[in-house]
């Protein structure tokens, strides 16, 4: 859980 | 995936329009490990199908796993599968949001 909290945000891609 | 994935569906996106129309977020080392989708564009590919939806997951692309990819090699990976004139469809696996 603790690991989740520290990935970061994606981007968005329009394809 | 030797892993039994609840709901996920095969759907099948034939290429009637110039563009695919759906944006992505996610991919490996993100908030959101798998892609998922955000956005359905009106009059895309995907929009026309009508079985893609805002929320879902998307697994694979013409039985190629995202699984451990990250966003930009996801989202190559989807334009090229659009783009190839090998094929007039896309297949994508997803699974609806839990």
């Amino acid at each position: 859980r603790e690991k989740r909290l520290t990935l970061p945000p994606s981007e968005i891609t329009l394809l | 995936s030797p892993i039994p994935v609840p709901c996920a569906v095969l759907v099948r996106v034939m290429k009637n329009a110039s563009t695919l129309g759906i944006a992505i977020e996610g991919g490996a080392n993100t908030q959101q490990p798998l892609p998922r989708i955000v956005t359905i564009q009106k009059g895309g590919s995907a929009h026309t199908c009508g079985r893609l939806k805002v929320g879902q997951v998307i697994l694979e692309v013409n039985g190629v796993s995202l699984r451990g990819r990250e966003h930009k090699e996801a989202a190559r990976i989807i334009a090229e599968a659009f783009k190839t004139k090998e094929k007039d469809h896309i297949d994508f696996l997803v699974v609806e949001p839990s």
